[in-house]
């Protein structure tokens, strides 16, 4: 994670992950 | 040409009609339909009032009602366009229509800018980011020291912040991300080119007589 940058890492959030809203 | 004669009957207060959401977005009629089926499920999972609330979008995003999550509260906020602590039919389409693969970039950039600028100053600034990325430690049960986060922090300034002010402006934003396009792909959901299969039953619910494709 060191080498990310920090928006890379914070996109890696559950919250942000909207594709969950598609699943039945 | 262009008529839609509706049958708007028996629908609840806030859904739009869906020609006019398909007019103002990059979803077809039947698209917007096909949001409604998953609008309903969502919108009914706590209290059946035809808007989402908070504890259901939580709900429809962890499968957890009560699962406190900063970004979950941050892209809430931003759909919840009206201010009301609900999101009505309307803006769930408006909002989700920034996150179709065909939607222009520069929505998708804004869109991001508004998500990280948490305090709506107009820049992205340092402590916003580490409390971010505190959030998103906190959340992963990732480890990494104080030093570490400093690091981080120093190095994405360095790239994003080209006038060294300590702050991320919109153009230094547009800028960071042109150069790191990989940021952008939360800004696109797959899921929603293929809405009507995924939601076929829009066609037996449609109010519109005529669809439009």
């Amino acid at each position: 994670p060191a080498a990310m940058n920090a928006f890379e890492l914070i996109s890696m959030s559950q919250g942000l992950n909207l594709g969950n809203l598609f699943e039945k | 040409m262009g008529c839609f004669s509706s049958k708007l009957t028996n629908q609840s207060p806030g859904h739009e009609n869906p020609v006019a959401l398909a007019a103002e977005t990059v979803f077809s009629v039947s698209e917007v339909e096909a949001l409604y089926e998953l609008f309903k499920n969502i919108s009914s999972s706590v209290i059946d009032d035809g808007l989402i609330n908070k504890e259901e979008f939580q709900l429809a995003l962890f499968k957890n009602s009560q699962k406190e999550n900063l970004f979950a509260d941050r892209v809430f906020y931003l759909f919840d366009v009206k201010r009301r602590g609900v999101i009505d039919f309307g803006d769930f389409v408006r909002s989700l229509s920034v996150f179709h693969p065909n939607a222009p970039r520069e929505d998708k950039m804004e869109f991001a800018f508004k998500l990280y600028d948490m305090d709506s100053t107009g820049y992205i600034e340092r402590e916003e980011v580490k409390q971010m990325l505190i959030a998103l430690l906190c959340e992963s049960e990732m480890k990494l020291s104080d030093e570490v986060i400093e690091s981080i922090l120093d190095k994405t300034f360095e790239e994003a912040d080209t006038d060294r002010d300590g702050r991320i402006s919109r153009d230094e934003w547009q800028n960071f991300v042109s150069h790191n396009p990989s940021l952008m792909k939360i800004m696109t959901l797959p899921y929603l080119r293929d809405i009507t299969t995924t939601f076929p039953s829009f066609v037996f619910n449609s109010a519109v007589d005529d669809i439009a494709t």
